[in-house]
């Protein structure tokens, strides 16, 4: 889905999930996609008992991610989403905030 | 035209 002309992206039904990774640095889940892929980025899984599966509102498998910690994440690589998820820099709290569209 | 089924997905 392409965002509108003038750049801003429909936010209807769209849901924020927040959550801080475990003592590995790891979130729990699985992305597919990306420009490179020629599809959207989509979670494929979830892993049981990981930051991913006990937040609250919960990640789940076929949301899409819109954004990452507010970076419209459209036009990026499959290793660049990556490298943003991992990358916990950009906030001082060290949490991950995805805008999805559930699945 | 045959194109490269391969999908990947990456642990985060």
């Amino acid at each position: 889905e392409k965002s509108t002309p003038n750049g801003i992206i429909p936010h209807d039904n769209l849901v924020i999930v927040r959550m801080r990774p475990d003592e590995n640095g790891r979130f729990g889940f699985n992305v597919k996609g990306g420009s490179d892929q020629k599809m959207p980025v989509i979670v494929s899984r979830v892993a049981p008992g990981t930051p991913a599966d006990q937040c609250v509102p919960r990640l789940n498998e076929g949301d899409q991610v819109v954004l990452i910690n507010g970076r419209d994440i459209a036009d990026y690589t499959h290793d660049q989403v990556v490298s943003f998820i991992k990358c916990s820099c950009e906030n001082n709290s060290n949490e991950l905030i995805l805008l999805v569209r559930p699945n | 035209e045959e194109k490269d089924e391969c999908i990947i997905a990456t642990e985060v």
